[in-house]
């Protein structure tokens, strides 16, 4: 979702 | 995923691969900081503690199991492998790095998106990530004799960040987050890091010399 922008990164 | 993210995940990969080829292939973890291995196994830890609660992707999971076993793995080999452990630079790898975790936590406790236990994990991971490499460049700069698989280690990780920041740039111009200022900040901090090692490796390859970082 647009409000959890950075977390799908490692 | 965007290509510059891709990379930058490939060349972290590749950096942690690079580490453990030189410790299997060389039975020796002379040049390697032990202090930052364990810095990073505590941020991956804190980090990838969302592993069983959100799922993203099959691409993310197995990246994240990859980066906590491949350092524990490291911290262990140099901790109890009989014949890497006794090739360990203990003298001269004194940073403190206690220091570190204590300032990345109280950091995180005040600096946080919200004041949650994972938010403040999650910050915390943020933070000890950019110096978790202070360790180890402290040891380069003590070793006369950095050996070229030592130097190829930190030479990855220090694209893996610059990686980062290019895909973080391209984000914000296709997605337009402007909020995210723990990362960005935290990921220039830690990407400046290694500025002055990327400017003498370069001089070491075009001069066609071994690495030595100046005292």
């Amino acid at each position: 979702s647009s409000s959890e922008p950075v977390k799908d990164e490692l | 995923m965007n290509a510059f993210r891709f990379l930058g995940d490939m060349t972290h990969l590749f950096s942690v691969l690079v580490l453990l080829l030189k410790i299997y292939a060389t039975k020796s973890c002379s040049g390697v900081s032990r202090k930052t291995q364990e810095l990073y196994m505590v941020v991956f830890v804190a980090r990838y503690m969302d592993l069983f609660t959100d799922y993203i992707s099959l691409y993310n999971s197995v990246m994240k199991v990859v980066f906590i076993t491949s350092s524990a793995a490291i911290v262990w080999c140099m901790r109890r492998h009989p014949q890497v452990r006794r090739t360990y630079d203990r003298d001269q790898d004194t940073f403190r790095h206690v220091v570190l975790v204590a300032a990345s936590f109280v950091l995180a406790l005040i600096f946080n998106e919200r004041f949650t236990f994972r938010e403040i994990c999650w910050a915390f991971s943020i933070y000890l990530e950019a110096v978790a490499i202070l360790p180890q460049l402290v040891l380069l700069q003590r070793s006369r004799n950095v050996d070229n698989l030592t130097g190829q280690y930190v030479l990855f990780l220090g694209a893996y960040r610059a990686f980062y920041i290019l895909n973080w740039i391209y984000r914000y111009f296709t997605e337009g987050h402007t909020s995210r200022w723990i990362p960005w900040i935290a990921g220039l901090v830690q990407t400046a890091l290694y500025a002055d090692f990327f400017y003498y490796y370069f001089l070491s390859w075009k001069n066609n010399v071994k690495l030595e970082l100046p005292a």
